[in-house]
Parts: C-alpha cells; structure tokens; sequence
C-alpha cells in the first residue's frame, strides 16, 4: 500500500487519453489501455469511463525526458513508466517514456503490462516484493492473452476497494514458492545440468552447484512458450528439450525454439486418441524415451525416431506402485517420478523404487 | 594512464548503484561529490533495504546478482516511501 492509504474516495473514475506514442496505431494504444484497465475493475467495484478533451480523474500520457513533474525520463530502457497515487491534478496520472520501444507484442515492452501496473499506482497500490506480481516493481512480459490478474494483486486492490460486484469472486495465479510443502510441478527436466521444474508461468531452476532455487517467467527465456507446460524432457544427445503442452510440443535449443514448432505430438507416433502428454523422459544411454499418458506409457526410439512396438502399457507393469505421473526426469541413472507432492526414486536396472521424497527435496529447504 | 578496466567498471557500477538508490530508496541526493564522505553505513543500509525487497542475498554489497536487478527495466516508482 502507498504510504498514508491514499485512495479514490468514489467507485465510478475516469481516464483520459492525452497523446499517442506513434510507435503503435492508435486503436492498440486504446485497446492496451482499455485492458489494463478492466483488470482492475474485474476484481473490484471500480469502473472507468473514458472521457476527451476535459480533465480526468487518470490523465494517460507519453512524456519525454524531463516532463515538468519533477521526475524526468531517462531515455530508452532504464525507467519505462511512473504514475501518481489518487488525488486531485496530477494524482492518479500515468506517465510513459516516449523514448521506449512500445509494442503490442513480446518485443521492446509491451504497453497493456506496464500500463495495468501503473494503474495499481493510480489507484493507490505501491511496488509489491512478490516476483509473480504485477506490482513488482522490475518489467517482465507475459502474454496479454493469457494474462491473469496475479492474487497478491488481487488481495491488495480489494483491500482498497472492497471485492468485485461479481457473484463469484475471481481468484488469481500465486507465484510457487520453493520450499511450499504443498508445492506440485506440471513437468521436469534437465537442462545442460541443471534442473528445471515448470509450475504455471513460472520455472524454478535448479543448478547442482548453487544451494539456492532461482524462479523465472517461462517467458523470461522462451517469450513464444505457452505457460502451463504439461511434459519435458531432455535430449542430452541433440541438446534439445522438447516441451509438450495439450497436443503440441515445440524443440527448444538453448534460448532458441526450433522453427517449425509448435508440431502435432501425433507426428511422434501417438494415436489421435492421446490428446496431452501428462510426462517424460528420456534415458541417455539407451536412447529410449518414455512418454507417460494417464496410467499408461510409451516409448520412443529416439535414433530410429519412431514409437517402439508393443506400447502403450500400464505404467505399473514396469515401473512398480508410482500411479499417474505429473513429472519426470532422469539424473546420474536414476528416474524421478513426482505424483503430486511425492516424488520416487526409480532404478531403471533393476525396476525398483529405491527411494520415496517430498516433491521439494532438490531445493534445500 | 587510462584506467584500467575493472576499476572503470566498478566506477560505473557504484554510479549505477547510487542513482538507483537515490531513484527508488530515499538515497539522500547530496552534493558532495565523493560517496565515501557519507559514511558507508547509510549506502550499505539502502542497499540491504533493496536486496531484501527483492529477496537477493542481503549483503550490503553491489554484487553480481543486485546489479543484474538494478539494470532491469522497471518503474520509476520508488519502492518506498512516497511519490507525490
């Protein structure tokens, strides 16, 4: 919260768009502007009405350089935006860096996620420590069309202006914390060495030689991956990590996906019935992988690339008692599997569950 | 003689780490020209107060990790105190 609680003392504002960046055309300026906007009022009873050519409750503007209000832009990069909390005049007003490079895209930075943050200032909100909120204070990009109004963000707003008119409240994505004993993963893999779990938008990664977890957007690396990624798993042979999301998987390659993907998972051999892959891995030193759909598993022959014969079959045929699996990777010849918030540790030579852990045993809690 | 490059670096980096105090925590702008006359234990300070808001190793030093945070693009918010 801003210091002294500053807030609207009315629910119906209005906001007024003073000049246009010409980096975009003007109906994505309004669009960008228009859903920052409605993010804020889809959690709280706040509404927005645009008015022109008279003052405004939030005065939109792009600046430049020293704008006369005591806190001048710094040129491309660096500061992209700053905003005033509630008040008369210049409260509640959004500044934004004419010098920066504003898209409706991944590219430079995009305008919906620094407006809607903002309009948090606007409305009385200030920098919130929780990496996954929008209120935090470094830019980071998520895609506009998957964007959800974070709960840390939620929880805030509506503790200013009371909760959404709505019948049923909407809730938003919590950032994962490494040590959540409740903490689950939607897939697992290595990566030249580390270890990279995929939870929402976020991944948590893993480097044997640092005690400490690192989080990350997905998109901080792969701008064009999905969030919600469903199976991964490593080729150490190609240096590829292929992830699967509902029917598609895309072949990452360092910061890179392959062009040509996202590609049907179906061109990998599964039947039109598979329609997601739930988990992988893949052993180095047989060159099989194993796909886990359900409660059963195929496998891969990743130098004949094509699907061995004789699958799918019950997982529990060769892997033992280790029901669905959520996530699976393989490491110094040992296979984890993780089911919820357990985790097994699988000797693939003698088809033996050495070992059950917590889902959180690689992040030194 | 032409300085040699890691000191250059670290002259760069201590402005870099100066300004974003003084941009985002309260940093107090003074005129003196060299930092050490403030007393290091007000910059140290700031400094812990900004790695601890990003949850980065709190060790009152410019190290790798709070630098890579403070060259992010960002919002020209202070992370505390007020901005009227």
């Amino acid at each position: 919260f801003t210091a002294g609680n500053p807030k609207w003392k009315k629910n119906n504002l209005t906001y007024r768009i003073l000049n246009y960046t010409p980096k975009m055309r003007q109906a994505d300026v309004d669009e960008a502007i228009q859903k920052a906007l409605s993010i804020w009022s889809n959690v709280t009873p706040l509404t927005f009405r645009r008015v022109e050519d008279k003052d405004a409750d939030i005065v939109i503007s792009f600046a430049y350089r020293d704008h006369r209000d005591n806190s001048p832009f710094d040129g491309p990069n660096g500061q992209l935006a700053h905003a005033f909390q509630p008040g008369e005049g210049i409260g509640g007003d959004v500044h934004l860096d004419e010098e920066e490079a504003w898209t409706k895209y991944e590219r430079g930075y995009n305008l919906f996620i620094v407006v809607a943050h903002e309009l948090g200032h606007s409305l009385g909100l200030s920098h919130s420590s929780d990496p996954g909120a929008l209120m935090y204070p470094a830019y980071s990009y998520t895609d506009p069309n998957e964007f959800l109004l974070p709960q840390d963000d939620i929880d805030g707003i509506q503790a200013i202006y009371g909760q959404s008119n709505t019948a049923v409240q909407p809730t938003g994505p919590v950032t994962p914390q490494a040590c959540d004993p409740n903490l689950t993963f939607d897939a697992i893999t290595s990566l030249r060495g580390e270890i990279i779990f995929f939870k929402g938008r976020y991944m948590l990664r893993k480097h044997p030689s640092r005690t400490e977890t690192e989080l990350n957007f997905i998109s901080l690396f792969w701008s064009n991956l999905p969030s919600g990624i469903q199976a991964a798993y490593e080729n150490v042979e190609r240096d590829e990590v292929l992830v699967f999301k509902e029917s598609k998987y895309w072949v990452i390659r360092g910061y890179d996906i392959a062009p040509g993907y996202p590609k049907p998972i179906h061109h990998l051999g599964f039947p039109k019935t598979v329609k997601r892959v739930n988990a992988a891995y893949s052993d180095e030193t047989t060159g099989k992988t194993y796909f886990f759909v359900a409660d059963r598993y195929w496998r891969y022959d990743e130098n004949k690339k094509s699907m061995d014969h004789g699958y799918p079959r019950k997982i529990v045929s060769n892997f033992g008692k280790i029901g669905r699996v959520d996530a699976a990777f393989q490491k110094d010849g040992y296979v984890y599997f993780f089911h919820g918030t357990t985790q097994f540790q699988f000797d693939p030579r003698t088809k033996r569950i050495v070992r059950q852990m917590k889902s959180i045993s690689w992040f030194n809690c | 003689f032409p300085l040699a490059p890691e000191t250059e670096d670290e002259g760069k980096n201590l402005q870099l780490v100066e300004t974003y105090l003084q941009n985002f925590y309260n940093l107090e702008r003074d005129k003196k020209p060299h930092l050490r006359n403030r007393g290091e234990n007000v910059f140290a300070a700031k400094l812990k107060e900004m790695q601890e808001f990003f949850g980065l190793h709190v060790t009152g030093k410019p190290d790798l990790h709070t630098l890579e945070m403070m060259k992010k693009p960002r919002c020209g918010v202070p992370d505390i105190g007020q901005y009227v």
